[in-house]
């Protein structure tokens, strides 16, 4: 474990946490794309199949549990509890056209042909664009509220952290893996543009508007 | 080929 992994967790369990607080607070899941959610859930789902049988650390399961079970909440509530106020009109990113490239290339490029690991590579592929519902959401309706702003940074800045702690592991550790690296840049370059616009407006007190 | 090592990240 390392600083930036570490901050990294941290950033992306408070992420989950924001959003979970967001939809139960206000009891309204405006401006939130149930698409991204759903997405979410399958990563962490595919993810963590070897949540019981490869213990690592009593934090490494404790945060897979709480990962799994509050994106299957945040999907519960979107759909279920206060799906009055989930504006589907908005979230109509097509995603078919993720789940079934990141599904084959999952199958193409990865280190193992086994399940597990075509899963994971499956699971790390999807989380990199699972962000593109939410971030098209953002753009459709042309602005989104603070704290939602504030959701999707601290998602943006997990595997940004991430990205640091890839480097720290390949100098200290000679530990080094392309999928994950990869995946890694991509979902951080996607955020750029809402990065920029979270540093110029929302960190002066503006609301986020993205140009529609 | 990377060993079950990287399995110990999130």
């Amino acid at each position: 474990m390392n600083i930036f992994r570490f901050l990294g967790d941290i950033s992306h369990l408070s992420a989950i946490i924001i959003l979970l607080l967001k939809i139960w607070k206000s009891r309204s899941c405006a401006g939130i794309s149930g698409k991204s959610q759903l997405l979410f859930a399958i990563v962490f789902t595919t993810r963590y199949l070897d949540l019981f049988t490869n213990f690592i650390s009593f934090y490494n399961t404790s945060m897979k549990v709480v990962y799994v079970a509050s994106s299957y909440a945040t999907v519960w509530m979107i759909y279920s509890k206060f799906k009055a106020t989930y504006d589907g009109n908005h979230d109509t990113f097509r995603v078919e056209f993720l789940i079934v490239p990141t599904a084959i290339l999952s199958f193409l490029v990865n280190h193992d042909f086994t399940p597990l690991e075509i899963l994971w590579t499956f699971s790390i592929y999807l989380e990199s664009v699972a962000i593109l519902p939410q971030l098209f959401m953002v753009s459709k309706t042309g602005e989104a509220e603070t704290i939602t702003s504030h959701y999707l940074f601290a998602l943006g800045i997990y595997r940004t952290l991430y990205l640091f702690n890839w480097i720290w592991r390949y100098q200290f550790e000679e530990f080094f893996d392309l999928i994950a690296i990869v995946a890694g840049l991509v979902q951080t370059v996607l955020y750029c543009d809402f990065f920029y616009l979270y540093i110029t407006k929302v960190l002066k007190g503006k609301k986020l508007s993205l140009p529609a | 080929k990377r060993g079950n090592c990287h399995k110990d990240e999130l």
